[in-house]
């Protein structure tokens, strides 16, 4: 690989750089990352490439480290209800990944409640609802074309008077490009986080790993509009390396919480930070 | 804009004769920055940055506009003739039925994008769009509402079918019994690496074989699609690409990096999540957008 016993020459710096662009780290966060890691390297007299993939390793894993909750799953508690809100872009897996966190939580014997708060596209709650079965949770849901915001206080309403432990609330998919479209949401924010009294509320959003710079735009306009607790970092199964999420952990300090691994309802996990370095730079 | 941004770079070159290698070098870095941060695969800037430096290097400085609109007009023609300019249409098979294998990565737009040409092509022929993806829970739901909302005939499986091929086959019949003649097979969502998937695609143009086959892409994807692309037109011979959610604010480079890297041109761009928001790609709209 890179990092076996070439010579670190101007060479080597720009490989390292492009290594770093194809995992979608960006342009500008790659030249300065690879900055760090020339300056690093003189300060400590590193001499062989070997030497600099563990140094580089843990600069990058520092980086991801300082964040707080990077790489923390959400831990709903018995008794105290947890509200996780499911927001991205059009087609990220935040309806799967409600699903998967259904399926984890009921096994765990928690009291879980969903809410198909996409009224818009097809068969949207017909397909939360399926992911119901399988976990054994129930939905709460309307006609296609009703009111999202009422969809989630309906479901809030019916998760506090039920004792539910965990409300997840799934939202349609929606370019963050779109003012109407983020007024919507924010509007079902707005709702829950009125009507929440002394329940958590976890806002994540789903981003897929294959997204180019555009996954730091949506960090930022959701984060903006919401005020994000994480990131679900989705078809990590994929090939490609997610390292949009080092820009957003830059820019924004917003943890990533779980990785998505498939289309199952097993395949979700915490995020790994030591994983996906050494995957970022293999 | 890359043109704004050229005038300060070029200002100073007024009055000299002639394009030299270090004023267009100081150009070309801004492209490159530009073109990465719009997520065009840094192998394939690497080759634009190439044949454009060859192409201002040496060239006369013009009277009539400056040397920035001039480098700029240079890279923009690069671009938009890397993707080709000259619009490619649908195929239509002389025997019919035409046969349209929808494919892509997970959540790229393809059965949205199947009901969308299927409403593009009602006009001027019978399409029939037939939900292969068994998979998904409610994909075969939402193919139906898509297609019912448009008013385009649907053609689904048999309650518990789990062989596609039997859908494919059902299709066919159905479609000759009906004289559909147009077929778009949508079908699940895959990974380029997993070989299972892609035999399932491999096998589907066996039982029917299209005469297009089309790559349906997320217009946000990053570095990763010239190895999606590849693989996908390596596995099952691409014929067209559709650039889906062109509605958002992705530079969409990905569309310069997979026509280089696969020859196969981008045919159509998703522009909405309506059934009518279809349009015809337009390179030259595309290179503008990608340089910013
Ligand atoms: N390989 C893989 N596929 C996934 C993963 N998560 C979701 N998917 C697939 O991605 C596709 C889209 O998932 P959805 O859950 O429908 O995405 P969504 O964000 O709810 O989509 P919209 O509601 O339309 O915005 C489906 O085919 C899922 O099976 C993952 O971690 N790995
Ligand atoms: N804004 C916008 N959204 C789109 C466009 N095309 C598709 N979508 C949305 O993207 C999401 C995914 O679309 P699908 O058609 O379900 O994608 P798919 O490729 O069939 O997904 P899988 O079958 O799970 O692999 C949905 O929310 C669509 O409404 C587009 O051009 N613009
Ligand atoms: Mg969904
Ligand atoms: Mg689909």
């Amino acid at each position: 690989g890179l990092f076996s016993g070439g010579a670190i020459d101007p060479e080597f710096w720009d490989r390292l750089e492009e290594v770093l662009i194809s995992g979608d780290v960006g342009a500008a966060l790659s030249q300065s990352l690879v900055e760090q890691l020339k300056q690093a390297a003189r300060e400590r007299r590193v001499a062989t490439t070997e030497g600099l993939y563990g140094l580089f390793a843990s600069i990058l894993a520092q980086r991801l480290s300082e964040v707080p909750l990077m790489g923390r799953p959400v831990e709903p508690e018995k008794g105290v209800l947890t509200i996780v809100l499911l927001v991205g872009v059009n087609g990220s897996g935040k309806t799967t990944t409600a699903g998967k966190l259904a399926c984890k939580w009921a096994k765990e014997g928690l009291e879980v409640i969903m809410a198909a708060s996409d009224t818009f596209r097809a068969a949207a709650a017909e397909q939360l609802k399926i992911w119901g079965e399988r976990s054994g949770v129930r939905v709460v849901a309307q006609q296609q074309g009703s009111d999202a915001a009422a969809v989630a206080f309906d479901a809030l309403a019916a998760a506090r008077s039920s004792g539910a432990d965990v409300l997840i609330v799934d939202t349609a998919g929606r370019l963050h490009s779109k003012h109407n479209l983020m007024e919507e949401l924010k509007k079902i924010a707005r709702i829950l986080d009125r009507e929440r009294g002394e329940s958590k509320l976890e806002t994540l959003l789903v981003l897929d790993s294959v997204m180019g710079q555009n996954g730091l735009a949506q960090a930022k306009t959701f984060n903006s509009a919401l005020s994000l607790s994480g990131v679900v970092l989705t078809k990590y199964d994929n090939t490609a390396k997610g390292g949009i999420i080092l820009a957003i952990a830059d820019e924004m300090k917003t943890p990533v919480r779980y990785v998505g691994l498939g289309e199952g309802e097993d395949d979700l996990r915490p995020f790994d930070v030591e994983e996906f370095v050494r995957a970022l730079l293999e | 804009a890359l043109r704004e941004r050229f005038e300060s770079i070029f200002d100073r070159l007024k009055g000299r004769g002639k394009l030299t290698e270090a004023d267009v070098d100081v150009a070309l870095r801004d492209v490159r920055r530009s073109l990465l941060e719009a997520d065009v695969d840094y192998k394939v800037v690497k080759a634009l940055l190439e044949s454009i430096r060859g192409r201002a290097v040496g060239k006369d400085v013009l009277e009539s506009i400056t040397p920035g609109q001039q480098v700029a007009t240079i890279v923009y023609e690069e671009l938009a003739d890397l993707m080709g300019t000259e619009p490619s249409p649908l195929a239509i098979s002389p025997k019919p039925p035409s046969i349209y294998l929808m494919v892509g990565l997970q959540g790229g737009g393809k059965t949205t994008s199947t009901v969308k040409l299927a409403r593009r092509l009602a006009g001027s022929h019978r399409p029939l769009v037939v939900a292969c993806d068994l998979r998904r829970p409610a994909a075969v739901e939402q193919l139906k509402i898509l297609a019912a909302q448009s008013r385009v005939p649907f053609y689904g499986p048999e309650h518990g079918e789990k062989d596609v091929l039997r859908v494919v086959e059902g299709a066919l019949e159905y479609a000759s019994g009906h004289l559909n003649d147009v077929i778009l097979l949508d079908t699940a969502g895959r990974l380029h690496a997993d070989e299972e998937l892609m035999e399932e695609l491999a096998a589907m143009k066996r039982a029917a074989p299209p005469t297009e086959v089309l790559l349906v892409v997320d217009a946000m994807t990053g570095q990763e699609a010239v190895k999606v692309a590849s693989a996908f037109h390596e596995r099952l011979r691409l014929t067209g690409v559709l650039l889906s959610k062109l509605d958002g604010d992705a530079r969409g480079g990905a569309a310069l990096a997979i026509r280089k890297a696969t020859g196969v041109p981008i045919k159509f761009a998703g522009v909405g999540e309506g059934t009518d928001a279809l349009e015809v790609f337009d390179a030259r709209r595309m290179a503008q957008r990608i340089l910013g």
